[in-house]
């Protein structure tokens, strides 16, 4: 509409693959070491959402578990340190999410300390979980638990041999090919050549040629 | 302390405990 014939732009004209070209170029970008922004990141609203439901979810079910451990028998220093450490460790990491969101200079550094606070609260979980469990029963509860665990351990094994590494294979895989696709898309020009001619669309003859045209995938998930 | 709790109490405790653990490691996961 803008730059065919009669359009406000048509002294730019961007009918052809050579019109395009000048638009295409690249520009290199050197090397520096610093951090370089690839993706926009999600928006302030949907990082709100998330803060809301992880304060909301996970300070209460954590609090719960630290509740529970509070209540073992364990050492009161142990029981002190370890009681509030999961709660303690997600609020560090929403901090963090947004320290990263919103400080532009220290941000990569916040990003980072975010894989630090969420190691932090899934090992002090997990430290949680099982040292209460075992400190619940007596020999034979904690046979059991202990079969549970290796039930648990064994199914775990299983679904991530038979459906999450295949899944993470075919992820990968799906990233690699037809990364050329783009160069190729001469039919493009084509097709706009003949648009040009005259501004009426012609609609059904065209189709015929878009049917030909294989769907690329995208390049990475941005795209 | 846990030890001295009801055991339908402690089974209570266990399964929440270990729901827990499941969610937060599917959640993980995915």
């Amino acid at each position: 509409t803008c730059h065919s014939k009669g359009g406000e732009k048509e002294d730019v004209p961007l009918a052809t693959y050579e019109h395009l070209a000048p638009f295409l170029k690249v520009n290199a970008v050197a090397v520096t070491g610093d951090w370089v922004k690839v993706e926009e990141p999600i928006s302030t609203s949907k990082l709100t959402q998330s803060t809301h439901a992880h304060l909301l979810s996970f300070a209460v079910l954590f609090s719960l578990t630290g509740l529970i451990f509070a209540c073992s028998s364990y050492p009161s220093s142990v029981r002190c340190a370890l009681g509030p450490w999961v709660v303690v460790a997600v609020f560090a990491d929403v901090s963090l999410w947004w320290l990263a969101r919103l400080s532009d200079e220290w941000g990569p550094l916040f990003a980072r300390g975010v894989i630090v606070t969420g190691g932090l609260a899934g090992l002090g979980l997990a430290l949680q979980i099982t040292l209460s469990l075992f400190n619940m029963y007596g020999a034979k509860g904690k046979v059991v638990i202990a079969l549970l665990f290796l039930l648990g351990g064994a199914v775990g094994g299983l679904v991530i041999q038979s459906q999450i590494k295949p899944a993470l294979d075919a992820k990968a895989l799906a990233k690699q090919p037809e990364v050329k696709a783009p160069e190729g898309k001469q039919p493009d020009a084509k097709e706009a050549k003949t648009d040009t001619g005259k501004d009426e669309p012609k609609g059904k003859k065209d189709e015929p040629k878009g049917k030909g045209v294989a769907l690329h995938r995208p390049i990475h998930d941005f795209d | 302390t846990l030890r001295e709790l009801p055991l339908p109490v402690k089974v209570v405790a266990s399964v929440f405990l270990m729901a827990v653990g499941l969610g937060y490691t599917s959640a993980m996961v995915q």
